[in-house]
Formats: structure tokens, C-alpha cells, sequence
């Protein structure tokens, strides 16, 4: 990928997403390394899978509704998985 | 379900509250966990039974951040509580995040809910991605405690593991929480039998299966209660109760366990196992029991023995057990109930009952069980 020209600050959707993936969704090392490249196709991959869980639309990205739903409170179990 | 489907191999399960928050009073928890396991118990074989100390299946406790299971809670909001799948040690386990605002209505969280949804966990429930669903990992206030209903998601979901309630059946007993249906048994069926008999000061109940009827002197109609309407915390399908009249208590037995009951308060340090009353530990379950009013002497009917128990000195008698037959000889066994009236016992067995005269030492009638329910 083209470098980008400033490093731009990560919105804090990003690192509050990439927590809730690894908490609830099983989000691995290897897709979380390529987390901040988002359109990466394993993370949107990941995305969708918890949007269709969650019944939302499967847009792949990190969207206002998506990320309202996440912002929720919820239930601490896992939803894919189960504890390790 | 969990993946591989974890799932209790019983169907009596044992819980525990190991502390409480400070923002509900305690009776209010007490009862919001006894009502959603009545959530589950209502479409599934299963029955609970609360424990005050030692170790439960299912162990309840609250705690804030790092609780010591590598599965810290994070303050107010997002993680709510979280429960481990059915097996032994922490699974089963319950806990919730002390850094929420527990309510019972919709303002903050509603404990009731949250304790549903949680303890679907510890039977083995996964979430489920129906928004209608208790097990949908999403909290949503939509529905109030007091309507509330499981979806057939999670009915599904439960029965799928254990199987539906055994009364699964199309007479209507409106029941709070979810809409199956659920079958009184019917009191003049002729083949009916009962699980337990006791006096209750002056009454007499007569248990079935998750029902009892009470017997009253003011209402010759027999009354038919849930179990749980007056002991939400005992067990259904009982296997023995009697009334030691002189300390105004029923006992009330299932498997090995007892419960002492004053009124419709259920005793502290109940249940306590049959085993401390001095049966032998083949022992895993009492058909019967009745106390004589006048000797203050208990006897337990096992099998084809029976064992005589003196409520003075709490102690077994010795020379105990005898064979039924030697002392009660016209009674068969096995003996679902039994009834002291007067002046006769009466042995309830299946659809029958033995009116047995103690002085003559034989039966002097026999008649159907629910001859007491006025069929």
C-alpha cells in the first residue's frame, strides 16, 4: 500500500473494535496485525461475521450502526467460541 | 450450545449465592434468581434447589474488574456479567459486574434479566443471534420482567440439551414467565397416585409431581397449588414429607436430601443430606415417612424395610431397619406416602391406599388414593 502522507490518529472506534473482535469474535493475531489496514479482507471478513450475528447490515466496515450495537451493554460471553 | 454441547447429567441441580450487591436488597436477588430459574425450569425437566453453604453446581457471586478467571470485567457498561458452560468446579458458575447499577425495573440494569440470561449459560445455552431471543448477547430492556417470555429460540435451545418439562402438556396454568403449557394433574383420575403426604398444623397436603393439593378444615374442596407458590427454593417431584407436630415443622425429602419448612418459610442450613439423620449411605432416597403424634417416633419407609427414627433425641432407634412386611403385614411395598388419621395409617401405594389398623396390627380397608380430594 501507498504510505500514507501524515499517520493519522486511529479514530477510537478502531482500538475499541479491535477489542471487542478479540473479546467476542475470536479476532486472532494474524487478523489483528492487520487490523489497522481495515479493508483488509480477513478484518472485514471478521466484521461481517459479527454484524450477521448481531443482525445488522453486512457492510464490512465499521459503521454508525454497527459500532451503536457494539457500544452496547452486553453479556461477557463470547459469541463465537466460547472461553478459551 | 457451547461448542461440544456441554450439558448437566442430571436433572437436579444445586445453586448458590456467594454474596450480593449493594444496590438491590438481598431478598430481591434471592427471588429475581429463583424466578429465572423458574424461566428454565418451566420448559425442561430440571429443578433447582438452593444451597447457603458448601459447594453448588452453580455458584453466584458478584465482583468488579479482575475476579480471578482471566475474565476481568471492564466498569460500568459493556461486559455485563458472564457464566461458564455446565461441568464441575467454576463451570457452571455465574458471575456478575459489581460496577454496574443492578435494578429490578428498567432504569440502570435489571437484575432479573441479566440472571436469566446468565444462567441459560450455565445450562449450556450459547448465544443466539435472534434479537427476540433471552440468549441474544445484546442487552435490550424491551421486555419487562413482569411480561416476560422465552422465545422458541430458546426453548429450542434448552430442550434441545434436556429435553421439554415433563408436563409439556395443553392445559393452561398461567405461569409468569413463559407460555408452554404445563398439566395439573387431574385429582379424581382414577389411577392417580401422590409423590408425598404430610400434615401441615391441622391441613393436609398432598403432593404431585411440581403441584400439591391443601386440604383444609374451613374448605372442603381440596385447593391445588404450584410447589413453588408457597417454597419457590424446593424441589418438584418430591419423594417424602411428614409434620413433627410438636416443633411445627414439615420435613420434606428429595433424593438425598431433606429441607425443614415452618410454614412457608423454608429453614436455613437446608438442604441437609439424609445421611445426617443416620441412614446407612446405600440409602439415596426415602419412599415415605410419617410421624406418630403421640410416640413423637418417625418411621422411614425404604424399599421393603423401614427404619424408626425418635424426633426427642433426633437419633435413629436402634434394631433399625426391619422388614415392612414383619411389622405392617398386609402392606406391600413400595410406599409412595403415608398418613397418621385417625388412629389408623394410612399407606398410600399407586392408585391405592391401605387404611392400617396399628392395635390389630392389619389392614382394615383399602380404598383408592384420592378418596381425601372428595372423588
Amino acid at each position: 500500500y501507498p504510505l500514507q502522507g501524515s499517520v493519522r490518529q486511529e479514530p477510537p472506534n478502531m482500538d475499541f473494535a479491535q477489542r471487542y473482535l478479540e473479546k467476542y469474535y475470536n479476532l486472532d493475531k494474524i487478523e489483528k496485525q492487520m487490523f489497522k489496514r481495515k479493508d483488509s479482507s480477513p478484518v472485514v471478513k471478521k466484521i461481517q461475521e459479527m454484524q450477521k450475528f448481531l443482525g445488522l447490515e453486512m457492510t464490512g466496515k465499521l459503521d454508525s450502526n454497527t459500532m451503536d450495537v457494539m457500544l452496547k451493554p452486553r453479556c461477557g460471553v463470547p459469541d463465537v467460541g466460547g472461553f478459551t | 450450545t457451547f461448542p461440544g454441547s456441554p450439558k448437566w447429567r442430571k436433572t437436579h441441580l444445586t445453586y448458590r449465592v456467594e454474596n450480593y450487591t449493594p444496590d438491590l436488597p438481598r431478598e430481591s436477588v434471592d427471588a429475581a434468581i429463583e424466578k429465572a430459574l423458574k424461566v428454565w425450569e418451566a420448559v425442561t425437566p430440571l429443578t433447582f434447589s438452593r444451597l447457603s453453604e458448601g459447594e453448588a453446581d452453580i455458584m453466584i457471586s458478584f465482583a468488579a474488574g479482575e475476579h480471578g478467571d482471566f475474565y476481568p470485567f471492564d466498569g460500568p457498561g459493556q461486559s455485563l456479567a458472564h457464566a461458564y458452560p455446565p461441568g464441575p468446579g467454576f463451570y457452571g458458575d455465574v458471575h456478575f459486574d459489581e460496577d454496574e447499577k443492578w435494578t429490578l425495573g428498567s432504569s440502570g440494569i435489571n437484575f432479573f434479566l441479566v440472571a436469566a440470561h446468565e444462567l441459560g449459560h450455565a445450562l449450556g445455552l450459547f448465544h443466539s443471534d435472534k434479537k427476540e431471543s433471552l440468549m441474544y448477547p445484546v442487552y435490550n430492556f424491551s421486555k419487562s420482567p413482569a411480561h416476560f417470555r422465552l422465545s422458541q429460540d430458546d426453548i429450542d435451545g434448552i430442550q434441545s440439551l434436556y429435553g421439554p418439562h415433563p408436563y409439556s402438556g395443553v392445559i393452561v396454568v398461567p405461569t409468569s414467565s413463559v407460555s408452554p403449557r404445563t398439566e395439573i394433574p387431574t385429582k379424581c383420575d382414577p389411577s392417580l397416585s401422590f409423590d408425598a403426604v404430610s400434615p401441615l398444623r391441622g391441613e393436609l397436603l398432598f403432593f404431585k409431581d411440581r403441584y400439591l393439593w391443601r386440604l383444609s378444615h374451613w374448605n372442603p374442596e381440596p385447593e391445588v397449588h404450584l410447589i413453588s407458590a408457597f417454597w419457590p427454593s424446593l424441589p418438584s417431584h418430591l419423594d417424602a414429607a411428614y409434620e413433627a407436630n410438636s416443633k411445627d415443622r414439615v420435613f420434606i425429602f428429595k433424593g438425598t436430601q431433606f429441607w425443614a419448612v415452618r410454614g412457608s418459610e423454608v429453614q436455613a442450613g437446608y438442604p441437609k443430606s439424609i445421611h445426617t439423620l443416620g441412614f446407612p449411605l446405600a440409602v439415596r432416597k426415602i419412599d415415605a415417612a410419617v410421624s406418630d403424634k403421640e410416640t413423637k417416633k418417625t418411621y422411614f419407609f425404604v424399599g421393603d424395610q423401614y427404619w424408626r427414627f425418635d424426633e426427642k433425641r433426633w437419633l435413629m432407634d436402634k434394631g433399625f431397619p426391619r422388614l415392612i412386611r414383619d411389622d405392617f403385614p398386609g402392606i406391600e411395598p413400595q410406599v409412595d406416602a403415608v398418613l397418621q388419621a385417625f388412629g389408623f395409617f394410612y399407606f398410600f401405594h399407586g392408585s391405592s391406599q391401605f387404611e392400617f389398623d396399628p392395635n390389630a396390627k392389619m389392614v382394615t380397608h383399602t380404598l383408592k388414593s384420592n378418596s381425601w380430594l372428595l372423588c
